[in-house]
């Protein structure tokens, strides 16, 4: 985005605007980025790879999404996580070699318990039911 | 994950880099809603009886999680009593479905001593329940000893178990007390002993100041008073698995209204 950036001011600057620049495909645009395209990675985090197996006791660790290179949408204050999932979408359904389906839904999360100890030596079993995601798209 | 929980094993499963490390701790502590990573006081790293009982519900959560998403997949219900489970009762497994969390506690003071000539032999318990997160309200609770056989010294005896909610202290005579529950045992008996002491713990939650713990007093048949240890009641200087604690049964009392965005 800061590449478009940096054509955006050129082009403030030029009357003409450049052939194309503004007029690149969103495929041309990932196209030149291919090295560092948006792409979803899976990651089994283990809470002993953490070292955490002292205070939580299970699960043993979860699978997540992840996602690096430049995804195209970053997220702010002006895109919530409902929108952006809708923009990945539309965007994976022009683009589908290059630019990934949205990592979460919105609004649904799986529901997970975690079994751990507090700094008294309590044990806590907690029920995550109704995870709302803070976040979405691919990141 | 697949629709049973369980991880494909086409994940890669690679080492974090220390940042990545980082970010990750930090994002699981905010999910955990946890200030910081906890330090737990552990005894020789083996797990004691709260922790095993813990264990044993997030294993019967787990497999009724699984057998759920399965049963919608097949289309059946799944019954969640098992005989081997502590929660064999359906009140109690009542209780851990309707839960959003379940803690157990650890036991603070134990006395063993009489304090007074005159006084019976009496064995008291505490409970810190001041990490409970606001909002959240006592469901069900109990406190569990476990009994071990003493027949070999008290041959055909029956004892009477009563447990006592303190009501008050006082420094130059016995403290005042209320009953919540008076079992008749036989020597003969060995397992868990579970006492309901929900009314108690709410208590304890809405007015810290009278949480002055619990005092268990054993008796023979003939009325005498006898040392719990004696009768079989295992301590804190008894095996780790056999230690006594109180687990509580939560339920967000409070509706989060979520902050628009």
């Amino acid at each position: 985005s800061t590449g478009g950036k940096r054509r955006q001011q050129n082009r403030n600057r030029s009357t003409q605007p450049q052939d194309g620049s503004m007029g690149l495909g969103v495929a041309d645009y990932n196209n030149s980025d291919q090295k560092t395209a948006c792409r979803r990675h899976e990651l089994y985090v283990s809470f002993r790879e953490l070292g955490w197996q002292d205070w939580i006791i299970a699960p043993e660790g979860y699978a997540a999404n992840y996602c690096d290179g430049e995804c195209s949408f970053p997220l702010n204050a002006h895109m919530n996580a409902t929108n952006h999932a809708i923009v990945q979408t539309l965007v994976h359904l022009m683009n589908p070699e290059n630019v990934p389906k949205p990592c979460c839904a919105p609004t649904k999360l799986h529901a997970i318990s975690v079994l751990y100890f507090d700094d008294n030596s309590n044990v806590i079993l907690k029920k995550y039911k109704n995870m709302v995601v803070r976040a979405c798209g691919c990141h | 994950l697949d629709g049973n929980n369980e991880v494909h094993p086409g994940f890669i499963q690679r080492r974090l880099r220390t940042h990545a490390k980082r970010e990750m701790q930090r994002e699981i502590l905010s999910i955990l809603g946890l200030p910081h990573r906890p330090r737990p006081h552990l005894s020789h790293g083996k797990f004691n009886s709260a922790p095993l009982f813990m264990l044993d519900l997030y294993n019967t959560i787990s497999s009724d999680e699984k057998s759920q998403v399965q049963g919608m997949l097949d289309g059946y219900q799944s019954t969640l009593t098992t005989q081997s489970s502590p929660l064999a009762t359906y009140q109690e497994t009542a209780f851990l479905n309707d839960a959003d969390m379940v803690m157990s506690f650890v036991n603070l003071v134990e006395y063993d001593s009489k304090l007074f000539p005159q006084q019976r032999h009496h064995k008291e318990f505490k409970f810190n329940l001041s990490q409970i997160p606001k909002g959240e309200a006592v469901t069900a609770a109990e406190f569990r000893l476990y009994k071990e056989c003493v027949s070999h010294t008290f041959h055909n005896e029956t004892f009477l178990l009563k447990v006592y909610q303190v009501v008050k202290e006082h420094s130059d005579r016995e403290a005042d007390l209320f009953l919540l529950e008076s079992r008749r045992l036989w020597a003969a008996e060995e397992g868990w002993l579970e006492f309901d002491i929900t009314a108690t713990s709410n208590l304890w939650l809405m007015s810290p100041v009278h949480n002055l713990g619990l005092q268990v007093s054993m008796e023979t048949s003939s009325g005498q008073s006898i040392s719990v240890k004696e009768a079989g009641l295992v301590g804190h200087d008894g095996a780790l698995e056999k230690q006594p604690f109180m687990v509580a049964f939560f339920r967000i009392s409070e509706v989060y209204i979520r902050t628009a965005r």
